[in-house]
């Protein structure tokens, strides 16, 4: 059993839901923020077989989308100084894998 | 030191983190919803030492209950085609222990 | 690559926000409770290499504080019965860090 913890974009996470049920895979969603544009973005926590993994990574990959903001110096309150605006590049998925050493459904 | 991510419904939430005081393990409460029926759930971390790992699951199994819920088509968004209301078990407890390389406190 | 989980107090959440950005840790951050005075607290979910563990929590020892809260018997709803308030120092951060198998990001 291993959990997978994705971080995605708010615009692709009722697509990622649904990619999730039709590919029977079990989800629980956390509504997160960013650390550095402090925007809205979802967490996904997936527990699946070892060897479910990369399908799971496959839906992931599938359903989210790498986009261009244009950060103004307000969005970046967490201590980067900016006077511009700033394109940043915000990536479709963050997926971290990790291990579960226990399962238990009560 | 295990980590001990548990899934539970609302309504045994608050039971279960009296249950965690009154047993003396510490834990946090976050607010999350399920993947199938975008219904509101809670998602406890509980961190606690290997041997204590099994009692925290007993005090999860105690507090949880599995219940029946009428699932209408519209709860169910995640493209799952249902056109009559389907009868969905859901579980009291989904719990995953997760290993903890390092704790620390400060 | 480690996933770091730490659990600090609101009042500290937006100078320890800056503290990553400013030594240039990615982070995403949770809104969660604590389960013994349901105060709301903050849950950061910090990945970064074997290497920049202590790094990483040095920074988050510099950035949150102990603080003494005095919790009156409504506070603690969670089945700890106190009939006088009751003095708790709060911890500045409790932190999990836990072994990732696998990272992607798409
Ligand atoms: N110190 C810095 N200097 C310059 N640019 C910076 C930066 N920190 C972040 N960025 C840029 O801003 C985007 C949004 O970051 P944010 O922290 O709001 O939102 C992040 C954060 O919530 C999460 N995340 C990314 N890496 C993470 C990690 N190692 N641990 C935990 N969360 C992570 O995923 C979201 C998207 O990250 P992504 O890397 O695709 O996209 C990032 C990155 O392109
Ligand atoms: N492996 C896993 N990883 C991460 N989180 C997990 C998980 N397994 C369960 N969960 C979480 O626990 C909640 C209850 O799941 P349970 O399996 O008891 O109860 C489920 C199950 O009986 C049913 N269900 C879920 N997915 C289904 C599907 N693809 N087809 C048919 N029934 C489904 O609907 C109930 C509610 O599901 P919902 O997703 O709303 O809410 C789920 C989800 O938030
Ligand atoms: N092992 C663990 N696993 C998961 N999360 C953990 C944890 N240990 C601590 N936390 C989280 O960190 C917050 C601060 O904990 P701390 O131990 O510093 O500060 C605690 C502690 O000094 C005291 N406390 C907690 N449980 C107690 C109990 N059963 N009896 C007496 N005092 C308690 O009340 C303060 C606030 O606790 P609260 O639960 O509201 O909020 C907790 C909880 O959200």
């Amino acid at each position: 059993m291993k959990l997978v913890i994705a971080i995605v974009q708010k615009e692709d996470s009722n697509n990622l839901q649904r990619a999730f049920v039709k590919s029977n895979f079990r989800a629980t969603k956390l509504a997160t923020s960013g650390g550095f544009l402090s925007q809205g973005n979802t967490t996904f926590l997936v527990g699946c077989k070892d060897e479910e993994v990369d399908d799971v990574l496959k839906v992931i990959k599938k359903e989210s989308r790498a986009r261009e903001e244009i950060a103004t110096p307000h969005m970046i309150s967490t201590g980067y100084e900016i006077t511009q605006p700033l394109k940043v590049t915000v990536g479709g998925a963050i997926c971290f894998v990790v291990p579960v050493d226990k399962f238990k459904r009560f």
